[in-house]
């Protein structure tokens, strides 16, 4: 009844793209945020 | 001018694990992902160059797939992911999960997702999030009677292993102390309400109270600008030109006590604040916060319950 599935650490994009030298190119052509994951939240509580 | 790019989120997540979809048994990387509710992988019928860069689904290989004929359009943070749907039998670890209908994208979102090292997402938020009403894997592990109990829980180390998703139970083996309940305020995503936010004893933002995810799926945390902008004070962290903060590894006296290990990114390179800024009013937990306190998902209860990890 409990199963277990183990989980790997990797990389970020953010890290890989800061590594090939493009995280600068992205921040300047996309708008980068996080909240827009969520537009189905409550934003002010419920 | 500022163009969107499809599924950014991905760009701070870090925690995968492998599933198989299909007879035989056919494996991808995944995100397990607490801030969606859908299974989605690449469609062999994906020519992009970012399919062409992982595992793909090839129906034709599985005697268990079926068509439904049915399109799907995921709305996935600033983009979404154009596919069909499809119903094959998914294996998660031990647990047989049979006539699951899960996205196989026949687009692959975006120029820089050919960088991203996992295949697709599973998502394990609430079953309203789903596109077109698709039942998640979660509840069909639930319905098949797969598990024990009606929750799962989450242990994420700081090394690139020993992390763990475990469904249908709790490990104690992977907290110390008591497990600290909370209801969820909204089921849909593992949304939380929070009372403030402390630091040094003393309340910097939050005040009066405020709204929280806990994401699996995003690496941060994140607030409005002007409660991470305290935060930052805080932590001698300095915004750059491109949204991302930085901090001396020297300045530690000023971190919040016991919060630096946890909130600070501090491998190699770098030293990155693990705080930044979203637009609207939530505050997202995200990985930094879940490897500070094992999480559990109560699906029976509706509730999150918070234990410190060790």
């Amino acid at each position: 009844g409990i199963t277990r599935l183990p989980l790997e650490r990797g990389k970020k994009l953010r890290e890989v793209l800061r590594e090939k030298g493009l995280l600068h190119h992205f921040f300047q052509h996309h708008r980068y945020d996080i909240g827009t994951k969520f537009p189905h939240a409550f934003p002010n509580g419920t | 001018e500022v163009a969107t790019e499809p599924l950014l989120n991905t760009l701070d997540m870090e925690y995968y694990g492998t599933i198989s979809i299909g007879t035989p048994p056919q494996d991808f990387t995944v995100v397990f992902d607490t801030g969606s509710s859908n299974l989605w992988v690449p469609s062999n019928s994906c020519t992009s160059l970012a399919c062409q860069n992982h595992q793909m689904f090839n129906p034709s290989q599985s005697s268990t797939y079926k068509s439904t004929g049915q399109n799907l359009s995921i709305q996935y943070g600033t983009g979404n992911m154009e596919g069909i749907v499809g119903s094959d039998t998914v294996t998660v670890a031990s647990l047989v999960d049979t006539n699951q209908l899960f996205g196989l994208s026949t687009t692959e979102p975006g120029q820089f997702f050919v960088h991203v090292k996992f295949d697709g997402v599973l998502g394990l938020g609430y079953p309203n999030l789903a596109a077109d009403g698709i039942t998640p894997v979660f509840d069909n592990l639930v319905n098949e009677s797969l598990l024990e109990e009606n929750l799962f829980s989450v242990y994420l180390s700081r090394e690139t292993t020993g992390s763990v998703v475990i469904f249908g139970g709790i490990d104690e083996s992977y907290f110390t102390g008591s497990i600290n309940w909370i209801f969820v305020s909204y089921q849909g995503y593992w949304q939380i309400s929070m009372d403030s936010i402390i630091v040094n004893s003393q309340e910097i933002a939050c005040s009066g109270g405020c709204q929280a995810i806990v994401d699996t799926g995003t690496s941060l945390v994140a607030g409005p600008p002007s409660g991470i902008s305290n935060i930052q004070s805080a932590v001698g962290a300095r915004q750059d030109t491109y949204g991302e903060s930085n901090a001396s590894k020297n300045t530690s006296p000023h971190f919040p006590h016991l919060r630096f290990l946890a909130q600070m990114q501090n491998d190699q390179g770098p030293c990155i604040s693990s705080f930044q800024n979203t637009s609207g009013d939530l505050w997202i937990l995200g990985d930094v916060f879940i490897r500070v306190y094992y999480s559990i998902f109560d699906r029976a209860n509706n509730r999150v319950g918070l234990a410190k990890a060790i």
